[in-house]
């Protein structure tokens, strides 16, 4: 999947498997991301666990799970707020489209998340307060997780290099064994011409959406892109930061 | 190592609790909260420093004691809440964390 982390990097990684996206004192987020196509190295999620961690008197431990083509607007135990105790309206979960789109408030904590399907994939944002983020035991020993440090080198993917070679070839294909020809091909041409209907500034959401539809030829990955720019819109605290352009360049050599 | 700010910080948000009954045991475990997330900050620097290790020890007694849970809220101590930007006590409301100054955003999509 596509990373933008708390620091405004932007990544496109592999992470197959389950991976971390945020673990503080209040606040565990995990994602499972699994291939788009068979063998393919290029992922996508397809399971989200959420657990809020219980805050004193005010709300009880919950978990919120997301799997592909099950998107409930409610936690595992099928309340939709923090429980019982007085504060327990301070988290609760909001749907905007049923099977598609929920909302998390959990206004103790300042965090806002936004959770969608788009096509069979999820998508995941969040808005977080920095003296949440920085909320954990021992900093130092804090482990890995992808919003705050991104993906590890070797997880990361170039998509520059792969669009280079498309762009060249002019077709949806990559040479090699990981990743094998989509079922819909995308030349660089159609795929950008067809992102561009949704993300008409070529950002890196844009460039994220043609790499998706060149590697996947799966017209959905548009949206996800799409909807993914409009939670940013409506998450992230600065404006003029909305639109990146430049990618985070540590990259492996020859990783991909 | 800082540990006696860390001490000082306690005793004068506890002070006046001339006896911590159990109405006032919430506050006094955030407060206690507090004070250990505050031995944590200055744990590097205070390695074999005996006030280090006698307040990391005494806090946990206490904790023990009052039946304080570890999670929970830090900063909130009678209706105040540290400002980390101003360094300042500034009121807060029940069942808030803190009052935020700056957020952050993460997103993740696509394949």
């Amino acid at each position: 999947p596509h990373f933008r982390t708390f620091t405004d990097t932007f990544q496109t990684c592999k992470v197959q498997g389950a991976w971390p996206l945020i673990d503080n004192n209040y606040l565990n987020v995990q994602v499972t991301n699994t291939p788009v196509l068979p063998g393919s190295a290029a992922t996508a999620t397809s399971k989200l666990t959420i657990i809020f961690k219980s805050f004193q008197e005010c709300v009880d431990q919950k978990v919120y799970q997301a799997e592909m083509d099950e998107l409930p607007a409610a936690f595992a135990d099928g309340s939709k707020n923090g429980g019982d105790k007085h504060g327990a309206n301070s988290l609760k979960i909001t749907e905007k489209v049923s099977g598609q789109h929920i909302e998390i408030q959990a206004k103790y904590i300042g965090t806002t998340i936004v959770v969608r399907q788009v096509g069979r994939y999820l998508t995941f944002a969040v808005r977080m307060p920095e003296e949440v983020v920085n909320a954990v035991e021992d900093r130092d020993s804090q482990g890995l997780y992808l919003c705050l440090r991104g993906c590890p080198l070797n997880q990361q993917i170039d998509f520059q290099t792969i669009r280079s070679a498309q762009g060249t070839e002019g077709r949806a294909r990559r040479k090699g064994p990981s990743l094998p020809a989509p079922p819909e091909a995308f030349t660089y041409e159609t795929a950008t011409a067809k992102c561009r209907e949704k993300l008409p500034v070529e950002d890196l959401y844009f460039q994220s959406c043609v790499f998706d539809l060149l590697t996947t030829g799966d017209v959905n990955f548009m949206l996800a892109a799409y909807y993914a720019f409009e939670d940013v819109k409506m998450l992230h605290s600065n404006k003029d930061k909305l639109h990146l352009y430049e990618r985070t360049r540590d990259i492996v050599a020859g990783n991909t | 190592c800082k540990i006696l700010k860390c001490n000082s910080e306690f005793w004068a948000a506890t002070s006046g609790s001339h006896h911590l009954g159990t109405e006032e045991a919430p506050e006094f475990c955030t407060a206690l909260r507090a004070y250990a997330h505050c031995t944590r900050r200055t744990a590097r620097t205070c390695r074999g420093d005996l006030a280090y290790h006698s307040a990391v020890h005494g806090i946990d007694d206490l904790m023990v004691q009052h039946n304080c849970s570890k999670d929970g809220q830090l900063f909130c101590f009678r209706g105040s809440v540290l400002n980390k930007a101003s360094d300042k006590f500034v009121s807060c409301s029940s069942c808030v964390l803190s009052q935020f100054s700056s957020y952050t955003h993460c997103g993740l999509f696509g394949d």
